[in-house]
């Protein structure tokens, strides 16, 4: 009875959302609602690091500003939310 | 809060918004009435308008749709993204987009409007107990034609009040079967089908023909979900088989397991690994009314706030009693300024009752166990009011109506008169009797014919013409090609010199009166072309080119260029102090 369950996740067909590691959840988030690029002071398009993006991230929900994947980050990715960026180029 | 760059704003404050579509989740008249009070939650505190347009081109344009659904943005299939909308300006600018993967409800699970029955269109109670059982979902039981029903309070064996629930055998929406149900089976090319189809299209949602076959009539709806229908995966609508099997597993309800985000599903046969067919299970759903009010936050110029309680922070979260954040205030008012003139007037309870939807058409349509009932209507409380008592005080006049230039305001039997000139100060009680001799105490509406000077009074199913005192009538109301089936006429609006439209219930009908018949086309439902009043005013009138429509104590103002630009209490009008 001490036995853990093993579950084994399955590809349902027509799910949309698939099994996605944190950081490939992390880098699609970043980069759909705009803290990837940001604009620089000339107007260019730049990318920015993933830290500092995060941070960007998490200064935006009022998160901990930690600039790292941490739980509360994750979780706050895996929320239902709005469409529309949250940085806007 | 934050604006769009450029602070994008409309440039005019009448905002126009248009429904394209409809979800299957929900009853048209919940979608309409979650859209209106989410613009209502921006037009509170800015001198913002909002007026529904049926056709043509809207400001705010607003669909549902599913992933690619026509623009760069598609949605993600079941939670995740929930909608979007773009900020003001022209094309695709300022429109609304709401991702059809989701269950919509209005945030606390399954939202149903019963239909027929006898409770008058109430919501589903869940649970509610029938013959000893507890249900928590539409149910067949108790029926042979397997039409879904529920009770609408906790106990039908105790009160007997039910109604059915949204299925395909009811009715269909959209499309142009003009919501009759399903027709099973019927043919599409060539093929049979016996229940609600997406073959034939590519945007997920199920169809059915409205006719025996569709390549012939080319009749058809699309399917409401039923309440225990799946949401996404690749059986939307159908509802989950148990038990069924996964992985050399026997499940009876639904389970996370095989998913890594924790989700219910289930599935739609006996056997996933067989058939691959599944949909996630129903949930509390998302709110439309709380993401629409989001959205069109960005429709007006609004970008996502950094406050967790404002309306405009990105992420969903379900809030019961829901009042803007003054982050939302500050930001929509920096764009649009605050609202001028009174604050928004509160309900407050009326001493009558009054039924929120049209009365039921008659039907036989009950649990077979259980007896039919009596009545399919809910009997209005009448009050009679004494000739000394303030008529600002009376909550429901019988009839409004101007009459050579003076408003005059009807109840049991007596008249007031009030005018905007001269001394504005209400007069009366006077008797009904001493000026209209034989008119019944109780009215329902009545008119000034603009051309002859002719009253037109209306009680019941007959009416009455006088000129001067001289009366014609009671006639019935079928004489003017009203139908038969007609409980009363509530209201009445003079168009031009030889046109007048009499209300009831949610419809109207255009009277010429030359012909004294009714025009080919009638009725029309009010809700086409009187956007944004009550369906269930008891008083419609004109009265200074404004067209007014009451419910209680309130009074509806629209525009001859049907705007509502004044919502206020009927006490205004009678000049109370």
């Amino acid at each position: 009875w001490c036995l853990p369950i093993k579950s084994t996740f399955v590809t349902f067909p027509g799910d949309l959302i698939k099994n996605m590691t944190d950081i490939e959840l992390a880098e699609s988030y970043l980069n759909r609602f705009g803290y990837m690029e940001v604009l620089d002071k000339s107007g260019r398009q730049a990318a920015v690091s993933t830290s500092k993006a995060l941070r960007r991230l998490q200064n935006q929900l009022g998160l901990e500003e930690t600039g790292k994947l941490d739980q509360p980050t994750i979780d706050a990715m895996k929320q239902p939310r709005c469409g529309v960026p949250d940085v806007r180029n | 809060y934050q604006t769009f760059e450029g602070d994008l704003k409309w440039d005019h404050t009448d905002v126009t918004y248009r429904i394209l579509n409809y979800s299957p989740d929900l009853d048209a008249s919940i979608t309409d009435d979650a859209f209106a009070r989410a613009f209502k939650v921006w037009s509170d505190v800015t001198p913002l308008t909002f007026t529904r347009l049926y056709d043509g081109i809207a400001d705010i344009m607003i669909s549902f749709g599913k992933k690619n659904h026509g623009d760069p943005y598609p949605f993600d299939g079941k939670d995740g993204l929930l909608a979007h909308a773009y900020p003001p300006g022209e094309g695709m600018q300022g429109d609304a987009h709401f991702d059809d993967d989701e269950y919509w409800t209005l945030g606390n699970g399954p939202a149903i409007k019963t239909y027929y029955g006898n409770a008058e269109g109430a919501m589903c109670h869940f649970p509610f107990w029938f013959e000893g059982k507890s249900y928590s979902t539409c149910t067949t039981e108790g029926r042979e034609d397997g039409l879904p029903w529920c009770a609408t309070t906790a106990d039908y064996g105790k009160d007997g009040k039910y109604g059915f629930c949204p299925s395909e055998l009811l009715f269909t929406y959209d499309g142009n079967g003009d919501g009759a149900p399903c027709v099973f089976p019927f043919v599409f090319e060539q093929k049979t089908y016996t229940s609600c189809t997406t073959d034939g299209r590519d945007d997920g949602y199920r169809w059915c023909a409205t006719t025996a076959n569709f390549d012939q009539d080319k009749k058809y709806g699309f399917c409401p979900n039923r309440d225990t229908a799946v949401i996404g995966g690749n059986s939307e609508g159908e509802p989950c088989q148990f038990p069924f099997s996964f992985q050399g597993k026997t499940y009876t309800s639904c389970t996370s397991e095989g998913r890594s985000d924790g989700k219910l599903w289930c599935a739609t046969t006996s056997d996933y690994d067989r058939d691959n067919k599944w949909g996630f299970c129903p949930d509390q759903g998302y709110s439309l009314f709380l993401v629409a009010a989001h959205e069109f936050g960005h429709a007006l110029g609004l970008d996502h706030s950094n406050i967790k309680d404002a309306l405009m922070y990105p992420m969903y979260k379900y809030i019961a009693d829901f009042s803007l954040n003054q982050d939302d205030i500050e930001g929509i008012q920096y764009l649009y300024g605050p609202k001028k003139g009174p604050k928004p007037t509160p309900p407050k309870p009326s001493t009558t009752t009054s039924s929120p939807v049209s009365t039921p058409k008659p039907t036989k349509k009950t649990p077979k166990t259980t007896p039919s009932p009596t009545s399919t209507t809910t009997p209005s409380v009448y009050t009679p009011v004494d000739p000394s008592v303030d008529p600002c005080k009376v909550d429901k006049f019988d009839v409004i109506t101007e009459i050579q230039g003076e408003l005059h305001f009807f109840k049991d039997g007596y008249y007031w008169k009030s005018s905007n000139r001269g001394n504005r100060e209400h007069k009366g009680p006077f008797l009904v009797s001493e000026r209209w001799p034989s008119l019944p105490a109780k009215l329902d509406t009545a008119f000034e014919d603009p051309l002859t000077k002719k009253m037109y009074f209306f009680a019941d199913t007959s009416f009455w013409v006088f000129t001067g005192q001289e009366v014609q009538g009671p006639r019935r109301i079928e004489k003017l090609g009203l139908s038969a089936s007609l409980k009363k006429v509530e209201g009445a609006l003079q168009r031009g010199k030889d046109k007048v439209l009499l209300f009831s219930g949610e419809d109207y009908w255009r009277l010429d009166m030359k012909t004294q018949q009714i025009d080919k086309g009638y009725p029309r439902h009010i809700d086409v072309t009187f956007g944004g009043v009550p369906l269930d005013a008891h008083d419609v009138f004109l009265y200074n080119g404004h067209y007014y429509f009451c419910r209680d104590i309130y009074y509806w103002r629209m525009t001859s260029k049907r705007q509502v630009d004044r919502v206020g209490y009927v006490y205004e009008l009678l000049n109370c102090p």
